[in-house]
């Protein structure tokens, strides 16, 4: 099954 | 303190319906453009980000910035007690340690008032840049909901593929494949019911149904829905509400194989 991607590899923490 | 009058309590109750099995515990951000919050779910994939705006309220006070830690289980025990139709007023003082609610109905003199112990939540709050979407997309909240449930039952995602003819939901699983195409429409009569593609370049992502189907609990917020979308960017799922008022959702596509 593809690899679900993580919402921190688009956004940075603030 | 924190004053905050909603006409119809029903507006709370779906949204915290509607993201209660995403997040769990969240803090509630109030400040005097309105109430906020955002949250992540725990694996990190999807992001729920409300915006209540003041004039949603009315009246809506609130002088300096409060967060509420809630845990969502709890303010949907107490938003139960809420008959739909009801006055709802949230109140805080500026160092909280309870929220409070009152309920009140416009028809009779009843008024019921609850307390929710509140949590000290530290969350991690994304950054979210102001995005130009190669591909946007309204449609009918229902349609979309149908489109990821009748997908879901063939396959655990979904490739969501724009181009200048239209918008494709396809999958593919163990008992075969499926798709959904659908073109820019107009209904004169019924706009709630037009699909309306805006796209700059053609687009194909693919997404976990799992969480679709989960951001669609918010359907009954909306007639319409908006899916924006870019290559290597998560989607933006996003239900507007009155007074500019919006509940989104963002999720990070599937990558590689």
């Amino acid at each position: 099954t593809p690899f679900q991607n993580n919402l921190g590899e688009y956004y940075t923490l603030v | 303190m924190l004053e905050a009058r909603l006409e119809q309590a029903n507006l709370l109750k779906k949204v915290v319906d509607a993201i209660k099995d995403l997040v769990q515990d969240c803090n509630f951000d109030c400040n005097d453009s309105g109430i906020a919050l955002q949250a992540m779910d725990n694996s990190h994939v999807a992001l729920v980000s409300m915006m209540l705006k003041s004039e949603s309220f009315s009246p809506f006070r609130c002088d300096r910035n409060i967060a509420l830690g809630i845990n969502l289980t709890s303010l949907t025990k107490v938003l139960r007690c809420a008959a739909n139709e009801d006055i709802l007023t949230l109140k805080a003082e500026d160092a909280p340690d309870v929220v409070n609610l009152v309920f009140e109905s416009a028809e009779s003199d009843r008024l019921s008032e609850y307390d929710i112990k509140l949590m000290d939540i530290d969350q991690e709050h994304l950054g979210i840049p102001e995005t130009e979407y190669a591909a946007t997309i309204s449609m009918p909240s229902a349609e979309f909901q149908k489109i990821c449930r009748d997908l879901m039952a063939l396959s655990e995602s979904v490739s969501i593929e724009c181009t200048k003819e239209g918008v494709k939901f396809a999958c593919s699983g163990d008992i075969g494949s499926g798709s959904v195409t659908l073109r820019s429409h107009t209904n004169v009569e019924k706009p709630q019911l037009n699909v309306e593609i805006d796209l700059s370049e053609p687009v194909a992502l693919t997404f976990s149904l799992k969480y679709l189907v989960n951001f669609c609990k918010a359907s009954g917020l909306s007639e319409q829905v908006r899916l924006c979308l870019s290559n290597e960017v998560p989607l933006l799922v996003e239900y507007a509400l009155s007074n500019n008022s919006y509940l989104r959702f963002y999720l990070a596509p599937k990558i590689g194989d």
